[in-house]
């Protein structure tokens, strides 16, 4: 029986040291780990592999109890899509990407440079709207960021546009003048056409440790309600798990992963695939 | 900070604490705290280390690092930072890949009245950088900063093209750029690009916002190298030198 207890509270440890090695952190890590000692204790387990497949599918739990389908695009048209979050996190390469799957889908794509503010900026988000081959809104650097998004959900109307997706600056979730700027996008936008925008998604850069709880939170409090995560990067060595906490807390699926820079690189989130990763 | 580093840290405090007496006038929570931050000092370099110059100009300046770290900015920041001081700094458009990064690079240079060099149509940074640094001498500019593409530690071709510019330009520095915000990942990032093309030291950006900045402690603690400014906002004047004493507090929140 003590021989059992030891090999079970090493492997435990193993466990714990991946776990915090891939940004769960103390806390959802705590959690994993006596959910996990309670269930190996309630069915006995010994086996180390079957441990395993346990704790897998206890994190796997926890990416989608929370998290409802995603939005189907033929309820309402537009269906605006408003990206946000924290400086270079892959926003507007993502929203490249994601132009080009759904131009590609058959459905018409306009995309919004309401990033007036950082140098290049728009010419970057009109580099990519030539590559998706969508049309792309913009006014000149400077201007009023809630401007072009009003100008461009009309011109979304007029144009019979299925989806619309809008590029927001940067910004730390701490700077409140940043984030009142977001807000009063929404808002426009919500005076305009009620429901809009239909999805809200953070940009989420995996390599981002801890402060990602911060980050989704504060964002997630500004706009009333943030309904996805893209995690990008996730082709290099970082793994993200940091998802994991922002889910157990806030209930934000993650719908989208970025693995890379060109336009092709851009998965649906699978849960499993994603918490196999985590270990390898 | 990466939690191995934080292990090894630990033993080290608990060694400390444990050879030091009790004082009387603290309480043992306040020595712990007292301890930890002084290692934390310790660990991260004692005293503000900043840019050294070459013995003779052009100094070069080599800014690599991750996706969005912040080098294009820093790259800015830098030069400004070297103008205000009567250098004639020139920055150099070494990233070909991202759309319009040269564009950004150049409205950068306009604020601040640097020059920008870039070889128009050119798909080679490394001819880039070294007719820049060509340029630089026979024009009297005495710092050259470039400003490399984002890039994976696990690219092996895009760290291989950072080796060839090294070794055609020769940089005084070569720079790090890393995130303030990123997690475990750091030590992987900063020990990988110390190995393979090796840093002189580092710049730690975004610090302006609540992220602890733990990475401080892993990259310095991996590499051995001085993290020599943190960036601490948007605008080209947001740029600090670092400071031990600052970061060990900052990271004990
Ligand atoms: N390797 C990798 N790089 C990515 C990925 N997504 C974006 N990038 C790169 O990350 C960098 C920043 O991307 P941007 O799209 O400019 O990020 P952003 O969030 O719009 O940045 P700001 O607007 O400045 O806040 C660029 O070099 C992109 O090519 C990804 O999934 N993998
Ligand atoms: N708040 C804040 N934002 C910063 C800081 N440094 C850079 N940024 C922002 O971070 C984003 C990325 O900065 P870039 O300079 O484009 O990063 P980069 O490393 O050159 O990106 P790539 O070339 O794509 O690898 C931009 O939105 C910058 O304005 C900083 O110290 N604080
Ligand atoms: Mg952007
Ligand atoms: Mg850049």
């Amino acid at each position: 029986i003590r021989r059992y207890d030891k090999i079970d509270d090493d492997l435990l440890d193993e466990i714990e040291a991946i776990l915090l090695q891939t940004d769960v952190g103390v806390d959802t890590t705590t959690k994993i780990i006596e959910g996990l000692r309670a269930r190996t204790v309630e069915e006995r387990t010994k086996d180390p592999s079957a441990i395993y497949e346990l704790l897998r599918h206890e994190m796997v739990q926890i990416l989608t109890t929370h998290s409802s389908p995603p939005p189907s695009l033929d309820q309402h048209r537009p269906h605006v899509i408003m990206v946000v979050g924290v400086n270079g996190t892959g926003k507007t390469t993502t929203i490249g990407k994601m132009a080009d799957r759904y131009r590609r889908d058959g459905k018409k794509v306009l995309v919004a440079a309401a990033d007036t503010f950082r140098a290049a900026a728009i010419d970057q988000l009109a580099v990519w709207a030539t590559r998706a081959e969508v049309d792309l809104i913009r006014h000149q650097p400077g201007a009023d960021p809630a401007a072009v998004a009003f100008d461009a959900l009309q011109a979304a109307v007029a144009r019979n546009i299925d989806v619309l997706i809008i590029d927001t600056a940067g910004r730390l979730h701490t700077k409140t003048n940043l984030m009142e700027e977001l807000k009063k996008i929404k808002r426009i936008l919500g005076k305009q056409i009620p429901g809009v925008p239909h999805e809200t998604l953070i940009v989420l850069d995996a390599t981002t440790g801890q402060n990602a709880i911060s980050q989704a939170t504060l964002f997630n409090q500004a706009l009333d309600g943030l309904t996805g995560i893209v995690l990008t990067k996730l082709d290099g060595t970082a793994k993200g798990g940091i998802v994991l906490a922002i889910s157990d807390r806030l209930s934000i699926p993650v719908r989208m992963i970025g693995v890379g820079e060109t336009i092709d690189d851009l998965q649906d989130f699978d849960a499993r695939s994603f918490v196999e990763a985590l270990f390898t | 900070m990466n939690f191995r580093v934080a292990r090894e840290f630990i033993e080290n405090v608990k060694q400390k604490a444990l050879g030091q007496g009790v004082l009387k006038s603290l309480t043992p929570g306040q020595q712990m705290v007292g301890i930890v931050h002084q290692e934390l000092i310790v660990l991260m370099g004692e005293q503000a280390v900043e840019l050294s110059l070459a013995p003779a100009p052009p100094t070069i300046l080599m800014l690599v690092g991750l996706q969005g770290s912040g080098k294009t900015t820093a790259s800015g920041k830098l030069a400004r930072l070297l103008r205000g001081r009567g250098h004639h700094p020139l920055l150099v458009a070494a990233d070909v890949y991202r759309p319009a990064a040269i564009q950004q690079l150049q409205i950068l240079g306009q604020t601040i009245s640097v020059p920008v060099f870039t070889i128009d149509g050119s798909r080679d940074p490394v001819t880039i950088c070294t007719v820049a640094v060509e340029r630089a001498r026979n024009a009297g500019q005495d710092v050259v900063i470039l400003d490399t593409a984002g890039r994976l530690h696990i690219d092996d071709e895009m760290m291989d093209e950072l080796t060839r510019i090294k070794e055609a330009v020769e940089p005084h520095e070569t720079l790090l750029v890393v995130d303030g915000m990123t997690g475990q990942d750091a030590v992987n990032v900063a020990d990988t690009f110390n190995q393979r093309i090796g840093i002189d030291g580092s710049i730690l950006t975004k610090l302006d916002g609540d992220a602890r900045g733990g990475a401080a402690l892993s990259i310095r603690s991996v590499t051995h190298k001085p993290i020599k400014f943190i960036g601490v906002g948007e605008k080209l004047d947001a740029l600090e030198p670092f400071h031990p004493e600052r970061m060990a507090s900052r990271i004990l929140g």
